[in-house]
C-alpha cells in the first residue's frame, strides 16, 4: 500500500516522549467553575 | 497546502467571557422577578462566521442566583452568590449573540432554572433550612404577618406586597420559617391605611418606591417574628412574565442590548 510520508511522520511525532513537566492545554470547553457546582 | 482553520474558541477565552458578560447583563436586565443571576460556568461556545467582522455566537451558560433582588440597584459585581447551604438556584441558559464590528448584542435567549436538590443539601447540612413552595401555607402566613408587623410600626409609606421571592423552613433545632418578598410603596401613610386600606394604591411608576423585605417566624419553643424592609427608591418598568427565579422555562425575545 502507498502511504503519505508526512502523515507517517506526524504519527511518529505523537509517540515522541513529552518533556518532564509538560502540561497538556485545557480542553476548550466546558470552562472553569467560578463558584461551585450543583 | 490550504491554511488550517482557526482553533475553536475556548470557553475561558477572553472573547467568550466578554460575550457571556453581555448575555448575563441582558438576562438580568430583562428579568423583573426574583433575583439577579451571576455567571458560574461557560458550558459551551460556538462561533458561526457570517462574513467579515460578523459572527453569530451561541453560548451555553450555567448561572447561579445571587442574593440581590432583581429590583435592587446594587451592581451585579457586588451581589453575593447564594451559597450551597442556602439552597442555591441554578439557571441554564442558551443565548444567541451577534458580534458585528466588535460590538456584541443579544439576539435571543432561553433559560431554565431549578433549585438544587434537597437531598444534596441535607447530605452536607442535615439541619439546614430548605426551600419550599412559594404558596406554602406557612410561607404565606409568615409574609402576611411580617408585612403587617412592618406597616404597623413604620413612619414611612404603607407598603404592599409585590411578590414572594423565597420561602425556607427549618425544622430542627427549632421550627423557623424564613421568607423574602418584594414590596411597593403606596400613596398612603401607615396611619391612613389603618382607616381605609382599600384606598391605598401603588405609587405611579415614575414615583414608584420599590423595596425588599426579609422576615423570619420562629414558632417553637416560643413564637417570635422578625422583619426588616429596605426601600430602593428607583424607577422600574412594570413587571411582566419573566420568572427566571422560579423553576421552569423562560423565553426572551430579540433584544438590541449592546455593550
Amino acid at each position: 500500500p502507498v502511504t503519505k510520508r508526512a502523515v507517517a511522520e506526524a504519527a511518529q511525532h505523537d509517540k515522541v516522549p513529552r518533556p518532564v513537566g509538560f502540561v497538556p492545554p485545557p480542553p476548550p470547553c466546558p470552562g472553569k467553575i467560578r463558584h461551585f457546582d450543583i | 497546502a490550504p491554511a488550517a482553520p482557526p482553533a475553536p474558541l475556548g470557553c475561558d477565552d477572553p472573547e467568550s467571557e466578554a460575550a457571556a458578560e453581555v448575555a448575563v447583563n441582558y438576562i438580568n436586565g430583562h428579568s423583573h422577578h426574583g433575583y439577579k443571576f451571576a455567571l458560574n460556568r461557560i458550558e459551551d461556545v460556538r462561533v458561526v462566521p457570517q462574513g467579515p467582522n460578523n459572527d453569530i455566537i451561541f453560548l451555553e451558560l450555567d448561572l447561579l442566583e445571587t442574593k440581590c433582588p432583581i429590583l435592587s440597584p446594587t451592581p451585579l459585581a457586588n451581589c453575593t452568590v447564594r451559597s450551597f447551604t442556602e439552597h442555591a438556584v441554578e439557571g441554564d441558559c442558551d443565548v444567541k449573540l451577534q458580534k458585528l464590528d466588535g460590538t456584541i448584542s443579544v439576539l435571543a435567549s432561553k433559560c431554565h432554572s431549578h433549585a438544587d436538590s434537597s437531598e444534596d443539601i441535607s447530605r452536607v447540612c442535615p439541619d439546614c433550612p430548605l426551600l419550599v413552595s412559594l404558596n406554602n401555607t406557612e410561607v404565606l402566613e409568615t409574609v402576611s404577618a411580617a408585612l403587617n408587623d412592618f406597616n404597623s410600626k413604620t413612619t414611612g409609606p404603607y407598603l404592599r406586597l409585590l411578590e414572594i421571592g423565597r420561602g425556607k423552613i427549618q425544622y430542627y433545632p427549632s421550627h423557623v420559617v424564613a421568607v423574602e418578598f418584594a414590596v411597593g410603596a403606596t400613596n398612603c401613610s401607615a396611619e391612613e391605611a389603618k382607616v381605609n386600606v382599600g384606598a391605598c394604591e401603588l405609587l405611579p411608576e415614575d414615583q414608584s418606591n420599590f423595596g425588599f423585605c426579609t422576615g423570619t417566624m420562629t414558632k417553637l419553643p416560643i413564637q417570635k417574628l422578625h422583619v426588616n424592609c429596605q426601600l430602593y427608591g428607583h424607577q422600574v418598568p412594570t413587571p411582566d412574565i419573566l420568572l427566571l427565579s422560579r423553576p421552569g422555562v423562560t423565553y426572551m425575545h430579540a433584544g438590541q442590548d449592546t455593550s
